[in-house]
């Protein structure tokens, strides 16, 4: 899996549509307190199917959607797609026929209304997406994905729960 | 279940017991697994020495110490099975100059040895001096947030001085 | 009992209201006692409003925001009863730049009101820039830590750039 | 209280003696990880009365002596002062007759034998030197004294954990 592009809109800050160029080698993402970047790989994290709100600093999953400002109010729903490129036989479990080829995985949320899920258009369960990214060494749980808190929750971890890291690994 | 645990153990910790040795460039480190003789009720515990100290536990090293050990765990539990997508929010912010230039040159050799694609969030200036491309996220407009392009070589000055 | 914790919730409040604003340079902010009319039992709870952002508890907000925040609860507490020292151990690590000069704005303005003398560990060029005196760690024999003094000016050429 | 100068010998990383001077406004304290910019720190709180090793990153309070490298022993000994002018009744309670003056509080570990106070030269109890700091507004708990895990525990700190911050500042 090749992953190229990331996309959103209405998640969290990112109210307008954002699209990010995930090219090979190291990228770097710069910018002031608050402006949004943890928001950004957060939105990774969540396209790939992350179901707990509270790992995403959410009391519940409709928080992510733009709540609005001063000037701007909320919206209704918001929608990240992922772009990726496939080698192999991975586009036939979503019933693609195709084993190479593109990729897209869209989720979207409807205040109230919960997540849906699409891949290359095709509406699908939360846990196809899951096993598309889990055959691909990745997904929402990838140890990979390393969030703002998690350096300091590794070094204060009890030797049980460190455990559980391996194990969600192997 | 056991077995699986077992072999992962072996190979993370093979991996990470390099990774510490380059990350501080020197000293060493290893991985136990502890209370119990089955795996899947012991705990993981980390043990380290940087160069030219008493092995320890990692809650005894200092946090610059402790944040570069959990790091080369991360990457060692990373290396077992090489993702396609690499996220890391701000994992520079306890280092020293120094140990942010090592971690740099560990990104360079994955960069090189896996097709593994990174992603680095980052306040550092030598951190942002490393990369290979920029992105921006401003809130010009408040609470709403925008994605732009950075000239590398504007964020290069500000480190060459 | 109650009516001192009381007593001391609304002092350590007013300062911290007065220093988020400045440290944000805006935003506005405030200390709830929450789950209980007995402040004893209360619990402490914290709503901060950034700047054009909504009136969230502290965990809805940035990594950066959080820290900034948590200084000045603490600089409120201290505030309402002024220590004659005060020691700040990397307290600037998730800060950007910006937010950055506004804490040691805040450190000078301090300094000027309170007779408190302050020795501030940092590993950030700009907060070194803006101490009155610097001394250095220094650990040439491994494992043996010794102090050293440390020409400002020559951190100071590190920052101008 | 101007707190002054701090002394260390054969604490923690600081096994040659090193001293300290504290001067008015700001002091930056720098170096590379784990060079003992926090030990320093530490030995501010200690000196002051400090009774938890836990919270001085220790398992129990001999450990805060200088424990050998590969190229020098153990010490037996952990030895720190603090040096401050006070004005006003302070010295009184120590029994020194002046109301103004120096004042020198020596705290001091040896291997199995626990802590030993002196007060300007006189064996005090680690209570008077509690009292004595907290007369100044200061001492072990103040918090003003920020150490390096201090500002993420009161980030996650649960609500009524960060009511007792509010009790141990009235
Ligand atoms: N649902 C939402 N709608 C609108 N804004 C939101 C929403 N959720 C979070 N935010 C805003 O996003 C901001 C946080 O962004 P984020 O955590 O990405 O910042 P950051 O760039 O990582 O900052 P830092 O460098 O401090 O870590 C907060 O100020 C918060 O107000
Ligand atoms: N009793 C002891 N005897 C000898 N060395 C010790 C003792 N206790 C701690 N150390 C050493 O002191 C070092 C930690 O120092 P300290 O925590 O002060 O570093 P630091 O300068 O604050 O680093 P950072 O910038 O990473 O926070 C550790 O490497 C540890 O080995
Ligand atoms: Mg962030
Ligand atoms: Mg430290």
């Amino acid at each position: 899996m090749k992953i190229k592009r990331l996309r959103l809109t209405g998640f969290k800050s990112f109210v307008e549509p954002a699209e990010l160029r995930i090219e090979p080698g190291l990228t770097g993402v710069v910018g002031p307190n608050g402006c949004g970047k943890s928001n950004l790989l957060e939105a990774i994290r969540w396209v790939m199917g992350e179901s707990s709100p509270k790992s995403m600093r959410s009391g519940g999953m409709d928080d992510v959607i733009f709540a609005g400002t001063s000037s701007r109010p909320a919206r209704d729903f918001a929608e990240v797609a992922l772009v990726a490129d496939l080698e192999g036989a991975a586009l036939t479990s979503i019933g693609d026929g195709d084993s190479d080829g593109e990729l897209e995985v869209i989720r979207r949320i409807e205040r109230g209304q919960g997540s849906a899920y699409r891949a290359n258009g095709r509406d699908v369960r939360a846990k196809d997406i899951s096993l598309i990214f889990a055959d691909a060494a990745t997904g929402a749980h990838s140890p990979a994905l390393v969030s703002q808190g998690k350096i300091a929750a590794v070094i204060s971890a009890k030797p049980a729960e460190r455990r559980q890291m391996l194990e969600e690994a192997a | 279940g056991r077995i699986r645990l077992k072999a992962a153990f072996e190979a993370v910790d093979t991996h990470f017991q390099r990774l510490f040795t380059t990350l501080f460039n020197g000293g060493a480190a290893h991985l136990e697994l502890v209370d119990s003789d089955d795996p899947l009720e012991a705990g993981l515990e980390i043990m380290a020495q940087p160069p030219g100290k008493k092995l320890a536990s990692l809650t005894l090293l200092s946090g610059g110490e402790q944040a570069l050990t959990a790091i080369a765990l991360i990457f060692g539990l990373f290396l077992t099975n090489p993702a396609p997508i690499c996220v890391l929010d701000e994992v520079d912010a306890p280092l020293d100059d120094a140990n942010i230039e090592r971690f740099c040159d560990l990104l360079d050799k994955m960069v090189a040895e896996t097709r593994t694609r990174y992603l680095i969030v980052t306040h550092n200036a030598v951190t942002m001096s490393r990369m290979h491309r920029l992105f921006g996220v401003t809130m010009v407009e408040q609470g709403v947030s925008r994605l732009v392009s950075v000239d590398l070589e504007a964020a290069e000055e500000l480190v060459a001085a």
